[in-house]
């Protein structure tokens, strides 16, 4: 989940 | 996606179409430098191959694509179509004093020893220095255009937004990511004396000079 929130910024 | 991440990212797309703009309507790549344009390049082929294997949003894979795609229609134009209007004698900062210290830095702090993540590190510590070249092109020119001034303030804008961005997430969801954030404020600091010169004489109508 926390890997998805870093991952959602461009 | 709060308020502070839309307008950094739309400040960042505006960036990316300014600078295309201004070469293709001028049909000229005066003053740009491509070396930097290679850079983000790398940046975001480095950082968005995650494309392939995992799908955040319509958003996300839009962006991440226009990206991609923007900063190769750069590259091709400076140096290709308008070839001979590339300044590259004064294009001459030593790309890898950047890259190396990145993936150096990349493999000191990242979040897993994956291929993967590496690359992303990578790329986020690329970023923060990329636009070095551009920077050093335009002290050693001594000016730049105003339109290339729009485009430095857009671009710097974007990852000062994202700092923001970063605070309010902090704050609201507990979200924390150090290697942003890091390369994010030295990244931002980057732009700070530009943005003082962008304010003080682009804004009153003037040309951006350099004092030598």
């Amino acid at each position: 989940d926390d890997d998805e929130d870093t991952k959602d910024e461009l | 996606m709060n308020l502070f991440r839309l307008m950094g990212d739309v400040s960042h797309v505006l960036a990316v179409f300014i600078l295309l703009a201004k070469i293709w309507r001028t049909r000229s790549a005066a003053g740009i430098s491509g070396r930097s344009q290679i850079l983000f390049t790398i940046v975001y082929l480095a950082r968005y191959m995650d494309l392939f294997f995992s799908f955040i949003s319509l958003y996300n894979t839009v962006m991440k694509l226009l990206f991609i795609s923007a900063s190769c229609a750069t590259v091709y134009l400076i140096y290709f179509k308008f070839r001979a209007t590339y300044d590259g004698n004064h294009d001459t900062f030593r790309i890898e004093f950047v890259l190396v210290p990145s993936l150096l830095l990349a493999f000191i702090f990242h979040y897993s020893m994956s291929f993967f993540e590496l690359a992303w590190s990578f790329s986020i510590f690329l970023e923060a220095v990329a636009i070095l070249p551009q920077l050093f092109m335009v002290t050693k020119t001594g000016e730049a255009e105003n339109i290339t001034s729009h485009y430095l303030f857009a671009l710097g804008s974007y990852r000062a937004l994202y700092i923001l961005n970063w605070i309010y997430r902090y704050y609201t969801e507990g979200h924390f990511d150090p290697i942003a954030v890091c390369a994010g404020i030295v990244q931002t600091i980057l732009y700070c004396d530009f943005f003082y010169l962008y304010v003080t004489k682009v804004l009153q109508g003037r040309k951006l000079q350099v004092l030598p």
